[in-house]
């Protein structure tokens, strides 16, 4: 495996919680979902939401289009669960040497559980987050590896007032979540709150040493003549010994194509 | 002068944090807003090698040197900005999100963008009760010159107004709403395109939160040397 990034954007399966019988164990080790997609499973929309895998399978109308909106019901309605959803892949990497393998979700709308060949990790609350999780461990050796996640929609979805208006009962404001899903003046009520992950799921690989969230900062002296560019950065070190390293940072500039200046 | 190395040791099982040494640039190619010049971006690469092991992990960024500051004006009362000195007359548009089912394809991104650009539009602003926006949305507010004008997620949802009446404190749990907030500042910090983070939607946050949140944000000293003493106290981003 080299390093490097790989996003899991395809071949998602989602299924309603409530008619998915199975645990996360289950069905991330003995009893995937069936290859041909069987009700109650369905193509899944990821990076996206509930209300979008309904839509993408044309379970629901489209709600963007005239008053379809009120023929989807509202999760104060049906209750959280209805909008509980399983979302399940699978991915081919195989654990090497001293490689690193981490799961990634660039945001989840709210909180959700993870299992990954029948280990479960648990992703806490919180919608503007990102959550990193070591499957180093857990990989399959062949390199074939089930995932299963099951996101729960906010805590606190809110009731729609007949009448609409500016957030409807302002609950969704409780958690820390977009506030428009409970309509405002110019848009109509999600009905799902965007459950969902709703952002990149990726898997990583590393060596020993990785590199988060380096920081760019320029700054600027005689009248922008000159400039210094600015860099922080953290490196983790995962192994149980002293990583002697080489550290490289390169600034180049496009000229034409794939010809940079250095 | 732009390919720099350097040799580390890290301790097993440890998190170290390393500042870089300054590179330094020459008249590089500044960063400007649709309208008042190109939008130069640098391919900043780094990677990171463990002797005996090759590569272990690499990042990389496009990077535009720009200055954007903004004060409030005494006589108006409202905000001006300055980029790279020059100050800018703001065309700008509120941005909620791109689609109400979060299908935000970098095509979607790439259009939606470009046809603000084309529309002579040079900032957006994120409203707080919409999305912190993804780094796609701000990749193409990079290409295209639109600054971006960042709120987090207060509304009226969270400060006591409405019917029924809203939550007077903002979200329940203050400590998961500043970890969201840190971990969204580290998401897009490096965009040339971010002009500025405010607290949410014409108010301002509870007391806790805000002052965190400025605390968080405050420009480093280092950066505010080459201003000069009067205007040190007015510059707030």
């Amino acid at each position: 495996a080299s390093v490097g990034k790989l996003v899991l954007d395809t071949g998602w399966l989602a299924a309603r919680s409530t008619e998915v019988a199975l645990t996360g164990v289950e069905l991330t080790t003995t009893h995937p979902p069936d290859a041909s997609v069987a009700a109650p499973w369905m193509h899944a929309a990821v990076p996206g939401t509930v209300l979008g895998t309904l839509l993408k399978n044309k379970l629901i109308p489209d709600p963007f289009y005239g008053l379809n909106n009120e023929a989807i019901i509202d999760i104060a309605d049906s209750g959280r669960e209805y909008y509980t959803f399983w979302f399940f892949t699978t991915f081919q990497c195989a654990p090497a040497g001293n490689r690193h393998v981490s799961l990634n979700f660039r945001g989840v709308n709210y909180s959700a559980e993870v299992y990954i060949n029948g280990h479960k990790e648990i992703l806490p609350k919180g919608m503007f987050r990102r959550h990193t999780l070591d499957i180093t461990e857990v990989l399959h050796p062949e390199g074939s590896n089930l995932l299963a996640v099951l996101v729960h929609p906010p805590d606190h979805p809110g009731t729609i007032p007949p009448q609409g208006g500016q957030g409807g009962d302002h609950e969704i404001g409780k958690d820390v979540a977009t506030q428009y899903v409970e309509g405002w003046d110019w848009m109509c009520p999600i009905r799902d709150r965007n459950t969902g992950i709703w952002d990149e799921v990726s898997i990583c690989i590393t060596g020993a040493v990785n590199i988060t969230d380096p920081h760019l900062v320029s700054t600027f002296h005689d009248d922008f003549k000159r400039s210094y560019l600015h860099c922080t950065l953290q490196l983790e070190n995962k192994s149980s010994w002293l990583a002697d390293c080489s550290l490289k940072i390169q600034v180049s500039a496009e000229l034409e194509g794939d010809i940079c200046l250095v | 002068e732009h390919l720099q190395s350097y040799a580390i040791s890290i301790p097993p099982r440890s998190v170290l944090e390393y500042t870089i040494p300054p590179l330094f640039f020459y008249k590089p190619n500044l960063w400007w807003p649709n309208g008042m010049g190109k939008q130069s971006l640098y391919n900043v690469e780094i990677s990171v090698d463990v002797n005996g092991l090759g590569e272990s992990d690499a990042w990389s960024h496009y990077f535009g040197f720009r200055k954007v500051e903004s004060s409030i004006d005494d006589s108006t009362g409202g905000r001006i900005f300055k980029v790279n000195g020059e100050p800018i007359f703001i065309r700008g548009g509120n941005w909620i999100l791109s689609d109400g089912l979060l299908r935000l394809t970098k095509k979607r991104y790439m259009t939606d963008i470009k046809f603000h650009a084309d529309m002579n539009f040079n900032m957006l602003r994120c409203w707080g009760g919409g999305l912190a926006e993804r780094p796609d949305f701000y990749h193409f507010c990079d290409v295209y010159g639109l600054m971006v004008w960042q709120e987090f997620w207060i509304t009226g949802d969270v400060d006591g107004r409405g019917l029924p009446i809203s939550n007077p404190d903002g979200p329940l749990d203050h400590a998961l709403f500043l970890l969201c907030a840190r971990d969204t500042v580290k998401l897009l910090r490096n965009h040339a395109s971010l002009a500025l983070w405010v607290g949410g939607n014409e108010q301002v946050p509870p007391i806790d939160i805000n002052r965190a949140l400025k605390n968080d944000l405050k420009l480093h000293p280092m950066f505010l040397s080459n201003q000069t003493t009067k205007n040190q106290g007015k510059y707030l981003s």
